[in-house]
């Protein structure tokens, strides 16, 4: 039997397909370049040459030309599928969920 | 404090690197909550269980699917989630870019809203390749952009053959050591086939058996034939299924007889039919007697080899050799004989003295090699006298590690072994 939780079993209908959000600007950019560890976490504002370095590192290991600047392979690039691991290190055990107390 | 912890995953730091498990079988189990809703659960369990066997094949750890203890004594706990899921920190993301995460020695999540695929399928993302890298994650494997490589982060559309490459299999077995053990028999068989131009051409498998499976051997690959090991039931037919003492290919101008020895009996393989001869030719039955077919030798055997030379069997048991030649069917008078004295050591004290568990005549190599535990022991062969004449003949070289030779001949869990 598929698993279901709801009564009215609506919770086995094919969820509305969520889609990531793509990466098309420097701040999404920004961002998927520190969850896997090319940059630093985002700063408040997109600051040029740290991202410029992040992205120009982020080239030269995926083979593309490092020139620093957000082009179209880079962004598509940084669209494809792939593992949430960061790049730069392992994901250690998350603690235990922590229960709320009785 | 009065809740007893859940039991930690024994953690070893191997030689300089990084944290490993320090178990030799793993559990795992899929979730009952975290199954997805695209496959059916038993096609998921099945695709898991083969992710894990490939690692098993590589490296001396091996993976048992734990359906039955406490959550917190499973090592690994994989799960299929959608957004915030199973209590985990990391958010999935939807459709696209990030399609799983795993946690060093510890669990493994699948994006449900990826459209995860069998193997066989070439749309989607292959559920199988997913889980082969997140479990080398588990198993403390970072990325890597080698290409070839199953830790490279972004998804390679499925190409014709994915298997673990030369690079992913050291890389593991630099966290959990090589693949030891010892060998029931190890053997070459030899094949009649015909080239394009019609003519008869020779050539031959490497073997290794141990208890009721075994490995082919690619000499020219330096690994074991990807998917082995494989039941011995299903290989060879009417052989004992398990704990081979021998093998011997009988291989003159006018013989070509294949033996398989355990116990005090032996049987005759038929090459052609791939199965054992029920009877000889004087309609007498196999399996026969040892001491029947083979006069004045001892049994059961330790291993026994054939020497197309000199056309004489030597058979092994503890610390005595027999040579028996196969034209007379009978034991040479001077024999038996201590395996020290035919087959000496070129260095003091270092020679397997008893009990060997193989002897080895490879083709590959022209030589006999003596195997015992994880070492063997190679016999002096004519190239080794013409370069060094003083060598003794039959002179043991020193012993040498078996699996730095032949790489990557690993158990896999007894549960995987039909797959």
């Amino acid at each position: 039997e598929p698993l279901f939780h709801s009564r009215d079993r609506s919770d086995l209908e094919p969820a509305p397909l969520r889609r990531a959000q793509p990466i098309a600007d420097p701040l999404t950019a920004q961002r998927f370049l520190s969850k896997y560890g090319w940059a630093d976490a985002p700063p408040a504002g997109p600051r040029a040459t740290g991202l410029a370095e992040a992205v120009r590192r982020f080239q030269k290991v995926n083979a593309l030309p490092a020139s620093g600047r957000l082009d179209a392979v880079t962004l598509a690039a940084m669209n494809r599928p792939r593992c949430g691991v960061p790049d730069t290190r392992l994901l250690s055990r998350p603690p235990p969920p922590t229960r709320s107390k009785r | 404090s009065l809740r007893p912890r859940p039991p930690q995953p024994e953690v070893a730091t191997p030689r300089g690197g990084p944290r490993a498990f320090a178990k030799r079988t793993l559990t795992w189990r899929l979730l009952g909550e975290g199954a997805s809703g695209q496959l059916a659960v038993d096609e998921q369990r099945h695709i898991l269980r083969l992710a894990f066997r490939m690692w098993s094949e590589v490296m001396p750890l091996d993976f048992r699917e734990d359906l039955a203890s406490p959550g917190a004594a499973v090592d690994i706990k994989l799960g299929f989630g959608r957004g915030r899921h199973l209590g985990c920190p990391r958010v999935f993301d939807g459709s696209g870019q990030e399609f799983a995460h795993a946690w060093r020695l510890g669990d493994i999540h699948f994006d449900d809203d990826e459209h995860f695929t069998p193997p066989s399928s070439d749309v989607g993302i292959s559920l199988l390749k997913v889980a082969v890298h997140e479990i080398g994650h588990v198993l403390g494997l970072p990325h890597t952009y080698r290409p070839g490589s199953i830790m490279q982060p972004n998804y390679i559309p499925q190409e014709p053959v994915f298997e673990l490459d030369w690079s992913d299999r050291k890389a593991v077995q630099k966290l959990y050591g090589s693949c030891e053990g010892s060998f029931d028999t190890a053997f070459d068989w030899i094949r009649r086939e015909r080239n394009p131009q019609g003519a008869v051409t020779l050539r031959f498998s490497t073997y290794f058996f141990r208890n009721s499976w075994y490995w082919l051997y690619e000499n020219r690959n330096n690994r074991t034939r990807y998917g082995d090991p494989l039941q011995i039931l299903r290989g060879w037919h009417g052989i004992p299924a398990q704990n081979i003492d021998a093998y011997v290919h009988l291989w003159t101008w006018g013989r070509d007889e294949r033996y398989f020895f355990k116990g005090n009996q032996y049987w005759r393989y038929n090459s052609d039919k791939d199965q054992t001869y029920t009877k000889d030719e004087q309609g007498r039955s196999y399996p026969k007697l040892i001491s029947e077919g083979f006069p004045g030798i001892p049994s059961p055997l330790d291993t026994a080899f054939y020497d197309r030379r000199k056309q004489l069997i030597y058979f092994f048991k503890e610390s005595l050799v027999f040579a028996f030649d196969v034209n007379r069917d009978r034991v040479l008078d001077s024999y038996p004989k201590k395996i020290t004295e035919v087959f000496p050591g070129i260095q003091p004290r270092n020679h397997p003295f008893r009990n060997i568990d193989s002897a080895y005549y490879s083709y590959a190599h022209n030589s006999v090699f003596f195997f015992k535990g994880n070492a063997y022991w190679k016999v002096v062969n004519d190239k080794d006298k013409q370069k060094h004449s003083w060598l003794p003949s039959n002179g043991l070289f020193p012993k040498q590690s078996i699996s730095e030779r032949w790489f990557d001949i690993c158990d896999v869990h007894t549960s995987t072994l039909n797959m």
